[in-house]
């Protein structure tokens, strides 16, 4: 069966598009077939994914009901990597949708097809970084969600809320089975004490549930996107390369175990 | 008269929280009178400026009219800072204000009060990440915007869609007067080709919009949200220090001008 897992943090800047590029990259350069959702007006993962300018009529028409969703889904020029991009609209969706009855299942009951028809391994959302009404229905859409934690202190302060939204979505019933993948640290920056800090402080907290795997910070990282490449395809063999495929190889592993 | 300043950029990480709390900061500390707003739920700059748990009924119930802003105005431990901190229901705040009849005027008729007074020289609105209703409602009552602008390559592509939401709030007569305050370069990394790729891009498309003063990437900057600090109090001499006070003089040299 197709696992959905929602790429999410509401504060800006973490990396949460950057792990969502690279870790299905990784997972699709081992053969496995992934479809990356980009449910962020930004629409950043789309730029380094798509195949053009964000075509029109993407995902808003697919979340709106007007096209289904599988004919949104585009091949990338990765093997096994298929994208849905976010396109111009999605900004306006927001307001759309909140004024739909059921504005909570949006996003789950149009996936609905493409999860059930077992095409893809995983699916993973990209989120904008917000509470707001995308998120939700990421959200709600997702069986799990991986929780991208930038080694800085305001990435931790706003925890807690996520945390939150995921136990209110649970405990109401719209979402009840949503599980956490993990949280992953990012920007990890070996020169500093914050970072350190910062990691003991989640692992303190959140114990097993964060991965072993630590992204560090690194100039190459950042480099890639304006050459709209993943790190895997920019700096094969870098430090970000090598964080991102052993990711992949952890995700899989907790995958396996349950 | 008093000036209202949205800092904004829907790009999530770029330094708006640490621009709107050590600019506000600067020309608080020359003895000019700042109010600062919070309009973001994470409450990033609340929790650095504000006096303890972010009160109960604060930004929310005057957004929605239901006490008046004066009333929630309160004093913070730096002499001629004020701030209308964030509270924990602003998160749900987007959907309620997107019901109203006008919702993108409310922000702005809510403080005309407090703007009409004069009591503060600046009011700053510190703004979240995003395209929506309370980064429209910050634009609509804001006289300008400054944005920062991350020396990366995602934060450079966002900024086309920013400047066309400012054109139409212009043109569709909601704001008319709504001007730039001016584009700042955040976090530059002195160590990499990247930084100074994206700030000769920005310098060459929007000119003297460009604040001359650049913000240069420093781990001090990221360690004084933790102790709760400005960089102002946290590193006094430090680059970080120094860049957010020359920021301040060429702000204000830039207001006289006009
Ligand atoms: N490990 C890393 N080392 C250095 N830079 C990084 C790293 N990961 C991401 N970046 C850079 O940091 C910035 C923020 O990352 P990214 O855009 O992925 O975060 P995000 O959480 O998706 O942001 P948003 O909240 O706007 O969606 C980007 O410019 C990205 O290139
Ligand atoms: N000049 C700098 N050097 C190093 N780190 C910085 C600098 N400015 C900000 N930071 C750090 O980078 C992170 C992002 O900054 P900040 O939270 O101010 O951005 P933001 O645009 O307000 O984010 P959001 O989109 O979530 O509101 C924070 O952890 C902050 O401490
Ligand atoms: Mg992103
Ligand atoms: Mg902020």
């Amino acid at each position: 069966p197709t696992k959905i897992i929602a790429v999410a943090n509401q504060k800006g800047g973490v990396g949460k598009t950057t792990t969502t590029i690279n870790l299905a990259a990784a997972l699709a350069e081992q053969g496995l077939s992934i479809l990356l959702i980009d449910l962020d007006p930004q629409a950043n993962a789309s730029s380094v994914l798509g195949n053009k300018e964000t075509q029109e009529g993407g995902l808003y028409r697919g979340l709106m009901g007007e096209v289904p969703m599988r004919d949104l889904i585009e091949s990338t020029r990765l093997p096994h990597l298929a994208l849905l991009s976010a396109d111009l609209e999605l900004a306006g969706a927001e307001i759309d949708i909140a004024r739909l009855e059921q504005h909570l299942i949006q996003l789950k009951s149009m996936l609905a097809e493409v999860k059930e028809s077992g095409r893809f391994s995983y699916i993973f959302i990209d989120s904008p970084p917000s509470l707001g009404v995308l998120m939700s229905n990421a959200l709600t859409a997702a069986d799990e969600v991986l929780i991208p934690i930038q080694c800085e202190y305001y990435a931790l302060e706003g925890l807690g809320k996520l945390v939150g939204v995921m136990d209110q979505l649970r405990h109401t019933g719209i979402n009840p089975t949503l599980a956490m993948t993990g949280l992953l640290m990012t920007m990890f920056d070996v020169r500093t004490n914050l970072s350190s800090a910062v990691a003991k402080d989640v692992r303190t907290h959140f114990q097993e549930v964060v991965f072993e795997t630590v992204i560090p910070r690194s100039i190459r990282m950042s480099e890639a996107p304006s050459f709209g490449q993943t790190i895997l395809e920019y700096d094969p063999k870098g430090p970000g390369a090598l964080a991102y495929r052993a990711l992949a190889a952890e995700f899989l592993k907790r995958q396996e175990q349950g």
